[in-house]
């Protein structure tokens, strides 16, 4: 009845929220590290805190998708051992002057590239998790 | 790797020094970004996204400097509420509703409650519209700009002294908030008791919205009307509960 879909919903949102933190977070250290590219060539003058805010907002032009949404972390293990906890927890963010070109460079592929499995995971997520709403829906609808 | 972030800990709890807590700071700030992309729900043109972002930074910061490494808590739990809890007190303190809105607010608020004690339940449209010497499409128009400034703006213009959000409130009476248990249990069903004597189109969007975790667009799609309608819907409902709330 209604209730399993709202339950199997409930499930595919926990995997959808999941993957919309780590999304966000790969997002946030994609930029940083893009900026900190910029700066060193000379593109851009400011410090990479004080572009903080412009860095890691989203565009104003952004549509808002209309649902009720709040920042809930998913759970978070203690010590992670997915390549996505390495990559969180490194310290290329904490050590930036340290690293070379090459080395921003290459930390910053390792990021695109599981930035784009999780974006590819999420998209079908949601489809997942939408179809469920849809379902939720039509019980409601007063034909 | 995660032990160096583990010891910049260490030093910038041992130190207080400015560069471990500026590392800190980018590290983490990521977390700002997914916390201000779902706390501005719907706001307007004029606060800035960019905005946003900068309070949260400073409840980041303020996060930092207060985490106590060795409790065995998360950081990222710590922050993330806090950094919620900035950015909502720095909207509110801010003056970003236009006065004559506001007003306006007040004003279908009274009219809403006068009408309610005397009525002993929600008025219509056009029962609240007469009652204001207005026509419907003015007091819909009126409930539209209102809701155009968003749901965070409902708060701040109905509830600018309460430290939850109206939505996690009422999320949390219907069961379905992200914290159960911030909520007083009598206020929790004194909400309750309020949402289930509203009329059934606006229970059923709060229902859908809050509970089923509709999109207002779906929600439009469902009840056959506007997602703007919906949005009117919504605005009313709200204020008719914070009357009940608060009488
Ligand atoms: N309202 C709303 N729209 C959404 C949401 N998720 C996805 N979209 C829309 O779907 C498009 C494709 O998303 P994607 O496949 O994840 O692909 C995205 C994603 O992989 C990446 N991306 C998105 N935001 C950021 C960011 O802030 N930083 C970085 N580095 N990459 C980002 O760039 C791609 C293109 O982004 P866009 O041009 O913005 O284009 C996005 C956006 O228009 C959402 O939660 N809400
Ligand atoms: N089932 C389902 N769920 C969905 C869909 N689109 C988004 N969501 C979920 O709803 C949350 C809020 O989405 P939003 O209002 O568009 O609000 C978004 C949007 O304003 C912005 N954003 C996220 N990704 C993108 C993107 O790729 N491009 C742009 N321009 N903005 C984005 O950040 C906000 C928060 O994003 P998240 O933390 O990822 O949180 C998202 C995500 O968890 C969907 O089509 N189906």
């Amino acid at each position: 009845g209604i209730e399993d879909v709202r339950e199997r919903r409930a499930l595919s949102g926990d995997v959808e929220n999941e993957l919309s933190y780590y999304r966000r977070m790969l997002h946030g250290r994609m930029d940083l590290i893009r900026f900190e590219q910029r700066r060193r060539s000379g593109e851009e003058k400011r410090s990479l805190i004080e572009a903080l805010p412009s860095i890691l907002a989203d565009p104003e032009s952004g549509h808002r998708s209309g649902r009720y949404e709040v920042p809930d972390l998913p759970p978070l293990p203690d010590v992670g051992h997915r390549e996505i906890d390495h990559i969180l927890g490194d310290d290329v963010l904490i050590r930036l002057d340290a690293i070379d070109d090459a080395g921003l460079e290459s930390a910053l592929e390792a990021i695109q590239e599981i930035e784009a499995e999780i974006s590819e995971q999420r998209r079908q997520v949601q489809a997942v998790e939408d179809a469920f709403v849809e379902e939720l829906a039509a019980r409601y609808r007063v034909s | 790797p995660a032990d160096e972030v583990s010891s910049l800990w260490d030093r910038f709890k041992a130190t207080g020094e400015d560069r471990a807590r500026e590392a800190l700071i980018i590290q983490y700030s990521p977390l700002v970004k997914f916390v201000a992309g779902r706390v501005g729900v719907g706001l307007p043109r004029n606060v800035d996204q960019a905005d946003l972002v900068s309070y949260g930074i400073f409840g980041l910061i303020d996060a930092i400097d207060k985490f106590e490494p060795d409790r065995g808590f998360k950081f990222e739990t710590y922050a993330i509420n806090r950094i919620k809890g900035a950015i909502l007190d720095e909207l509110r303190a801010l003056d970003w509703v236009p006065r004559s809105v506001r007003a306006r607010a007040r004003e279908i608020e009274r009219s809403l409650a006068e009408l309610e004690h005397r009525l002993q339940r929600t008025p219509s449209d056009d029962e609240l519209a007469r009652h204001m010497g207005n026509s419907v499409d003015e007091l819909r128009d009126a409930l539209a700009e209102i809701s155009n400034l968003g749901i965070v703006a409902l708060d701040e213009v109905l509830a600018p002294d309460s430290s939850n959000s109206l939505g996690d409130m009422v999320a949390d009476s219907m069961g379905a908030g992200p914290e159960a248990a911030f909520q007083k249990e009598e206020t929790r069903r004194i909400l309750a008791d309020a949402i289930n004597r509203l009329p059934d189109r606006e229970r059923l969007v709060l229902t859908l919205y809050y509970y089923e975790g509709l999109t207002l667009a779906e929600i439009g799609d469902v009840l056959g009307v506007t997602e703007s309608r919906v949005c009117q819907i919504h605005a009313k409902s709200v204020m008719s509960l914070r009357n009940r709330m608060t009488e």
